[in-house]
């Protein structure tokens, strides 16, 4: 989950 | 999405529009880096590589496309458009930018959160974001002179990565084991580089004078 986040930042 | 981070791409967003706005509608790209343009290129293309492989959401995929398409199409009216051009001050904008790609992707070789292809240019892509304002920096205290569309340009340029420290610090504070010590500290870096343009910029907003950096 964390890691799925860590790029969905432009 | 938070607040901060929506101003963040809002505020990104307008400053490659006022660009974009300005080299289209005036056909000059006087005071403007050449080699900022295409770091900035550069920077995308090597961030948004996995707009193939993975899908966050629509305004995602949409600002990705809206960001390197304008950063190249920039660096297009730059080099080969007729009339830009000649306006592109090419003997003051000198730095040499090919000297930052390079440590930054010796940098990400070894500092990165995972050893993957992807996630080793993407690494590159925020070490290179983070100092590709120099050259455009190094441009305008040489011309002195700043027309208020570039002092706009910088100016939300170094506001939007303002906004996304804010939008860390939310991150941090509302989602667990949100940590990521290398995107923080590279956004640190490029923020505090725009430190005394902001300056600056402040001053000469508030003097109600022309913006002028120090020799």
């Amino acid at each position: 989950e964390t890691d799925q986040n860590a790029h969905d930042e432009l | 999405m938070n607040i901060f981070r929506l101003a963040g791409d809002m505020t990104h967003l307008a400053s490659v529009l006022v660009l974009l706005l300005k080299i289209h509608t005036i056909k000059s790209c006087a005071g403007v880096s050449l080699k900022t343009q295409e770091l900035y290129a550069i920077v995308f293309a090597t961030r948004y590589l996995d707009i193939f492989t993975s899908f966050y959401s629509i305004y995602n995929t949409l600002m990705k496309l809206i960001f390197l398409g304008s950063s190249f199409s920039i660096v297009w009216y730059m080099r080969y458009h007729k009339t830009v051009r000649r306006t592109y001050d090419r003997e003051q904008d000198t730095f040499r930018h090919w000297f930052l790609v390079l440590p930054c992707l010796l940098l990400a070789l070894l500092i990165h959160e995972k050893f993957t292809f992807l996630e080793v240019l993407w690494t590159f892509s925020l070490y290179l974001e983070a100092v590709a304002i120099l050259p455009q920096l190094v441009l305008l205290q040489r011309t002195r002179n700043i027309d208020n569309l570039t002092g706009q340009y910088v100016f939300l340029l170094g506001g939007y990565r303002g906004f996304y420290i804010l939008n860390w610090i939310y991150r941090y504070l509302t989602e667990p084991h949100f940590v990521h010590w290398i995107t923080w500290i590279a956004g640190l870096v490029q923020t505090l580089l725009y430190a005394d343009f902001f300056y600056y910029y402040f001053q000469s907003w508030k003097n109600n004078k022309k913006l002028q950096l120090p020799a």
